[in-house]
């Protein structure tokens, strides 16, 4: 709220989590105390991992409620507002892990307005630790100002951190923590006064990002299975596993668009993981521009000495020139399958392609389509391969469907002074490998809708998550068998899960957030659809978008798929507006300006409510 | 509970929500010249959910066949049955089909009870089973009229009242509060109803996602379109 007449009252951020899966619930109530109308602008930034599923505006007791519709028929109904020139959208990209979802509304004099905001996520376990952000820019001082969350972890929390980047020593007492066995409680809840910048300003101290880590128990080896009211979710990350030998080829960009900080980062970042490789991996080097050219024509063991040479010649990488990444890539999926071959590497170990780029393909093959094509039929999932887009020039849905396909992922290096540490850290997950070939099994007669099963491997530090919907709502028990290949063996894990009794783990909680097992589901079963309309064929594509938006709209998830559309009050200015929320995409995100500001769209529609729905 | 009335050979329905408190009975059919009552008592949820209002199910019906001296107690445990004094009792988990001389039962597993009363009437009660440790919710009954023609012109009841047909014309459709669901005035029993286009679900066929049926919704209990006020349909006791 920029508007200094009107005072904010109220903010307060709830966050539920249970099991890894996080509800938050946004809250910010404004009253307008000037003698004439104002505008009241709600700006709510939210991982871009979450999806909305619902955001209401209260004002004068009146309610006005957005409604999720399938994207193209939100579109059509509001197509002449959009071919009027106005964008649409109230969901801007923010950065690099947020969006932003951004409202204003015009209030009467003496007027109060709350917005409420609900998104839920999947929180991932990334190198041993889970992390729940909350960011909170109130831009004023805020009469009262809560920060909420409650974690529920039936497996029992390891530990749990609360930190935030505006947390002051003064400030830090602020931060209450409580947990216990499988609960946590955190809270922050500075006073008016505690929030000054200094004794006699308006200035808020609240501005950033807090932060919430923890990790839970991991005694069984098989993980856990949770069991809720005909839905299951399986978490698996079983500790104590010894790495896995592991076979990389970095593929280098080194074309004239990499020149200057990025091929110094590039030098900085490259050496830096060679410094972590051991000696029982191999590794190689294959740079390319419009030719290719390996630093030496075969892997290398990682001794100290080929590390030596390997950082010399790092340095001697120069940019300049054109993007073949097809014959680039196929040259480390050649120098690969010779090395896996001829055994001049471990048996059991796990081959890995590390892309980093920042164009788009304009040497040799540049067709995408036919690139992702080669590159799988090459591979034929013998092998990962992880792409690193370097900058905002690179076509991310490109490298992010090609690593899908080929069992790894993308990442976006963002340019800046810490591109070394996003190199590094994005290596970090994915280097140290501790099974491979993960496999779940459940019986085919009691599960159905099963997400993703079969996974190339399990990173140290991360949690294989898969759901699925039990046969029998009835169910309490589910047998299971997990298949996988570690350094020494070939593993087995067959067991029987149990339903746990809510009530008996969590006796004193009234309420943990309804169907939350079943909304995990629906979230991971939404992402999978998302991922295979991407990366499926032209059938595939098309059951998957009719599965993925059928399911979007029965959860009320804002997802790709489907748009919020919000009706705004009328006003004797504006007879009627209308917004819509939309989920973005990696490639939207590229597009949109980092500072887009709000923009209206008009159309004739009054306020919406649900009624009939009562099932 | 949800209510819903097909017109079949109208391919039209019309449907509307009936709200009170947990434990309240009312009546659903009421046939003095054939002698059938058909009672159901509403249950609620085991707790509210913070994120819903308290909602109501029917969670047991009494049903009386007074001239066959037959006497049926639903609940969402077991089936009591009572014909002439004798007594027994049926369990959902059977698969069970009973052919008597004036009433034939058949219970399917863990789904539905199918009741024919000989020349009067056959109706089915659904089992909604809910998952034993759900925190909010219990398992609740729906019961659906498969053969109403053969009641008196005297039947009555919050169902019974719609046997035999009923008069109603929708016009003047317009945009309602929801663009998806239309809103019309609906003229009905000399009332002019504001009425809007939803759907209502049948679970016969499919238990667990049901079939859509589109419909007029009446607001506020199906007041206008039922006769009276929902008071006038509680009674004390199943029978």
């Amino acid at each position: 709220v920029s508007v200094s007449e009107i005072e904010l009252q109220n903010v307060k951020i709830n966050c539920m989590v249970t099991s890894r899966f996080a509800h938050t619930v946004m809250t910010s109530m404004a009253l307008n105390k000037a003698n004439v109308s104002q505008e009241v602008f709600f700006d709510v930034e939210l991982p871009k991992t979450a999806f909305i599923t619902n955001f209401s505006m209260e004002i004068n007791g009146n309610t006005y409620v957005g409604v999720v519709k399938e994207k193209e028929k939100a579109k059509k109904q509001y197509e002449a507002a959009v071919s009027s020139g106005k964008t649409a959208g109230l969901v801007k990209a923010s950065g690099r892990k947020m969006e932003k979802f951004s409202v204003s509304v015009n209030i009467a004099a003496n007027s109060n307005i709350t917005f409420t905001l609900t998104f839920e996520e999947l929180l991932q376990r990334r190198l041993g630790k889970y992390e729940l952000m909350i960011r909170v820019k109130p831009k004023q001082l805020v009469q009262n100002f809560e920060i909420v969350a409650d974690v529920f972890e039936p497996q029992g929390i390891t530990f749990l951190n609360a930190h935030g980047t505006f947390i002051t020593n003064e400030l830090l007492p602020l931060v209450e923590k409580t947990v216990t066995d499988k609960r946590a409680h955190v809270s922050f809840s500075p006073t008016l006064d505690q929030q000054r910048k200094c004794p006699d300003c308006d200035g808020t101290l609240i501005d950033g990002d807090f932060f919430i880590n923890y990790d839970v128990n991991r005694e069984d080896m098989f993980g856990n299975i949770q069991i809720v009211n005909g839905y299951f979710v399986h978490f698996f990350a079983p500790a104590d596993f010894p790495k896995l030998p592991k076979n990389v080829v970095f593929v280098i960009d080194r074309s004239g668009s990499m020149s200057g900080t990025k091929m110094h980062q590039t030098h900085e970042g490259l050496k830096t993981i060679l410094n972590e490789l051991h000696e029982e991996d191999h590794f190689g080097f294959v740079t390319f521009s419009g030719d290719v050219k390996a630093w030496k024509p075969s892997l290398t063991t990682a001794t100290k000495e080929n590390l030596k040479n390997a950082e010399a010649f790092v340095e001697t990488i120069t940019a300049s020139g054109l993007t073949n990444i097809n014959d680039a890539v196929l040259f480390a999926v050649k120098m690969l399958k010779d090395a896996m071959n001829k055994k001049t590497v471990p048996e059991n170990s796990a081959s890995m392609i590390i892309l980093l780029t920042d164009g788009n393909p304009n040497e040799g093959e540049s067709n995408i389509q036919s690139i992702q094509n080669n590159v799988k039929n090459a591979i034929g999932g013998e092998m990962t391969l992880f792409c690193l887009g370097f900058g905002y020039d690179v076509s991310y849905t490109f490298l992010d469907v090609m690593a899908k396909q080929n069992n790894g992922l993308a990442r976006r290096i963002y340019e800046g002074s810490d591109a070394v540490v996003q190199l590094q850290g994005f290596y970090d997950e994915i280097a140290n490998v501790l099974l491979s070939d993960v496999n779940f099994q459940y019986p085919e007669n009691s599960v159905n809708s099963l997400t993703g099963s079969k996974f190339k491997q399990l990173f140290n530090g991360s949690e294989i998550v898969v759901a699925g919907r039990l046969n029998d709502n009835m169910m309490n028990d589910l047998p299971f068998e997990v298949t996988a290949q570690s350094v020494e063996k070939d593993l087995v894990f067959v067991g029987n899960a149990t339903a746990q009794d809510w009530k008996t783990i969590f006796p004193d909680q009234e309420y943990i957030f309804g169907d939350f097992t079943e909304h995990l589901w629906a979230y991971l079963t939404i992402q999978n659809l998302l991922d295979k309309i991407e990366k499926g064929s032209p059938e595939e594509k098309i059951k998957a978008t009719e599965d993925a938006l059928e399911l979007s709209l029965k959860y009320n998830f804002v997802t790709p798929l489907t748009s919020m559309v919000v009706t705004k009050p009328e006003t004797e200015e504006n007879p009627e507006d209308t917004f819509i929320a939309d989920k973005l995409t990696e490639d939207q995100r590229r597009h949109v300006p980092q500072a887009a500001g709000v923009t209206l769209q008009r159309t004739y529609t009054s306020s919406v409510t649900n009624w009939v729905d009562s099932d | 509970p949800h209510f819903i009335i097909e017109f079949a050979d109208q391919n039209d329905a019309l449907c509307f929500n009936i709200n009170d408190k947990p434990g309240t009975i009312f009546n659903l059919i009421k046939d003095p010249l054939i002698g059938i009552i058909v009672n159901g008592q509403t249950i609620g949820d085991k707790k509210i959910d913070p994120e819903n209002t308290m909602n109501t199910y029917f969670g047991s019906f009494g049903i009386v066949h007074a001239k066959f001296g037959i006497r049926l107690v639903v609940t969402t445990q077991d089936i009591l049955v009572s014909e002439k004094g004798k007594q027994s009792k049926l369990f959902w988990s059977d698969n069970i089909s009973i052919k008597g001389s004036n009433m034939d039962l058949h219970v399917a597993k863990d789904r539905s009870l199918t009741v024919t009363l000989r020349n009067s009437v056959k109706f089915v009660i659904v089992l909604h089973k809910v998952w034993k440790k759900h925190p909010y919710h219990q398992d609740f009954l729906g019961f659906y009229t498969l053969d109403s023609h053969l009641f008196s012109q005297r039947v009555h009841g919050l169902l019974g009242q719609f046997f035999h047909g009923i008069t109603f014309e929708v016009s003047d459709m317009f945009k309602g509060k929801d663009p998806d669901k239309p809103d019309a005035t609906m003229f009905v029993k000399g009332h002019n109803l504001t009425v809007t286009r939803g759907w209502q679900k049948d679970f016969r066929k499919d238990l667990k996602k049901g079939e859509n049926v589109p419909c007029w919704f009446v607001h506020k209990n199906g007041t206008g379109l039922i006769d009276g006020e929902i008071e006038d349909y509680i009674v004390s006791g199943l029978f």
